[in-house]
């Protein structure tokens, strides 16, 4: 699983990246967090070259939500033959926008003094909610009823042990918002809201039968097509 | 007297998606 952090914002595992076969003998292991408003792209670099790497940078593709390094990559060089780095890459959303497949795909190029290579990663989409998105309850209401019903998406999670309150708080970590809560039939009905960096507004359903470990989310968002990866973090923030 | 029509709002929502 993920290192959970003090705030309770879930940080997913590094996964291999650049495999050293293809990065002529850079391998590059990567993950995102969100740390106190600000989007990061955590990088491990290593060197499985016989010569030494200099002359690190990183360009993205134009991409979903305009994510873009805030700065250089800072990489201490020259990186010797098995040498390993961890490297931290501020990010923000002021980059070119265009629509990926999937939505939450990035495509990366690095380049050092040996070549440049490419690869895809996804972000959570979670990086992207912001501190104050927390809608006010009047609000929460009038945009739940004026959202039409085929832009609601329903999903369930499995094997889920946490009572609501301790779902809602772990939520809270990830900037996702419990506005009301309502017990229906033994249900408990949790309406969350989150707002994405580009102003997108979530809102969302969480229902917790008392002793059943099946929640089921219903999303409702103008921008129905974020809704698949709205949910791959509640799963992830839910079961980590 | 809106925070009492909200709850009450909310209380609506969560029944009527429990029995639509």
């Amino acid at each position: 699983g993920g290192v959970g952090m003090p705030m309770g914002t879930f940080v997913p595992p590094k996964t291999l990246w650049l495999p050293a076969m293809k990065g002529k003998g850079l391998e590059i292991m990567g993950t995102f967090a969100r740390r106190a408003g600000v989007i990061q792209m955590e990088m491990t670099l290593t060197n499985k070259a016989m010569s030494v790497m200099t002359d690190f940078a990183i360009q993205f593709n134009r991409n979903s939500f305009g994510l873009a390094p805030a700065g250089p990559l800072q990489v201490p060089t020259p990186l010797s033959p098995n040498q390993t780095i961890d490297v931290s890459l501020p990010l923000n959303n002021g980059g070119p926008v265009m629509k990926m497949e999937p939505l939450n795909n990035l495509q990366v190029a690095v380049k050092n003094n040996i070549d440049v290579f490419y690869f895809s990663c996804q972000y959570p989409i979670s990086m992207l909610f912001v501190e104050d998105g927390k809608m006010d309850r009047q609000v929460f209401l009038a945009t739940w009823k004026d959202i039409p019903n085929e832009n609601e998406a329903q999903f369930q999670i499995n094997d889920c042990h946490l009572n609501s309150d301790a779902a809602s708080n772990k939520l809270q970590g990830s900037n996702v918002f419990t506005i009301a809560k309502r017990t229906v039939e033994g249900q408990d009905m949790l309406y969350q809201s989150m707002k994405l960096t580009n102003g997108i507004c979530v809102l969302t359903e969480l229902r917790v039968q008392t002793g059943s470990p099946t929640y089921t989310v219903s999303l409702k968002c103008r921008a129905a097509e974020v809704s698949q990866c709205v949910f791959q973090c509640y799963e992830a923030a839910l079961k980590n | 007297e809106l925070e009492d029509g909200l709850d009450e709002a909310f209380s609506r929502l969560a029944e009527s998606r429990t029995n639509p």
